[in-house]
């Protein structure tokens, strides 16, 4: 039996939002310690990991490891239904073929159930190794986001190039070129709005910004991003989902010909 | 020009 309860039907919109973009479907792996997805985009250029941790839950049960293969436009109308207030259970038997939403509405008068069958996705599962990163940034989700949508109409990559002093974004193509510079903030009144960097040696990149662009549908997650760098590996981008978990998108430099 | 590798030349796959 496993069953997962979230008091608010929000966070899992908001999840199912930040991945649908980019995976077309993806297997949920539950078991006693919560839910984990990881999942390539379909061009295998980005990679997608998910989790949320058990006691993140209102409630949780997972008696038996389960791997449910949804698909995620099958579970967006579903989700559709929900309000936001609406508390959202995930049901499902031991080896079933079908996973239940229920959502209550706040005053428990309005109770609803919607069965969706689950799939069997043949999928690579990669091992993601530890990394010290030259780079960390952590900067406004908001902020990060409208740099990706801005820069996107210049070019379809997007240099980002860190050092101790702050964070510089550019893109350049047949319009002309663009600059975007952050500095690292100095006094931090709100810690929701401060760019902070965590500097072991500089480095520049260069990003597709399609793939940036669909890492940005995590924004109405959390407050702050975090970006990951190192030369020649993939950058990370972690958006924390409070007190439940995170989502983090790997993506690989575009390298020289 | 610069191209864009796959995420699996990065990764191993379990």
């Amino acid at each position: 039996m496993f069953e997962a309860r979230l008091s608010s039907a929000t966070t899992l919109k908001k999840v199912l939002d930040a991945i649908k973009d980019l995976l077309n479907e993806a297997t949920f792996d539950c078991n006693d310690s919560g839910i984990q997805l990881q999942a390539m985009d379909n061009s295998h250029v980005s990679l997608v990991s998910l989790t949320l941790r058990a006691d993140g839950f209102d409630k949780y049960r997972c008696d038996r490891n389960l791997s449910m293969g949804m698909n995620l436009g099958s579970m967006a109308k579903i989700m559709k239904c929900a309000n936001n207030d609406d508390t959202v259970t995930m049901k499902a038997q031991d080896n079933a073929d079908t996973v239940v939403f229920m959502f209550e509405s706040q005053n428990q008068e309005k109770v609803s159930d919607y069965e969706m069958k689950l799939m069997n996705l043949d999928q690579e599962h990669l091992g993601i190794p530890e990394t010290d990163y030259a780079c960390i940034v952590r900067m406004p989700a908001m902020e990060f986001a409208r740099i990706c949508r801005d820069l996107s109409q210049f070019g379809e990559s997007l240099v980002i190039c860190c050092t101790k002093e702050g964070v510089k974004f550019s893109a350049s193509g047949d319009v002309g070129s663009a600059n975007i510079k952050l500095a690292q903030t100095t006094s931090v009144d709100k810690e929701e709005e401060a760019v902070i960097i965590e500097m072991q040696e500089p480095v520049t990149l260069t990003f597709a910004c399609r793939y940036l662009n669909s890492f940005t549908k995590a924004t109405p997650l959390t407050n702050q991003v975090q970006l990951s760098m190192s030369m020649d590996v993939p950058l990370v981008v972690e958006y924390r989902i409070q007190d439940i978990g995170h989502v983090r998108y790997y993506l690989a430099p575009k390298i020289e010909d | 020009r610069k191209v864009q590798p796959s995420i699996k030349n990065y990764f191993n796959i379990l």
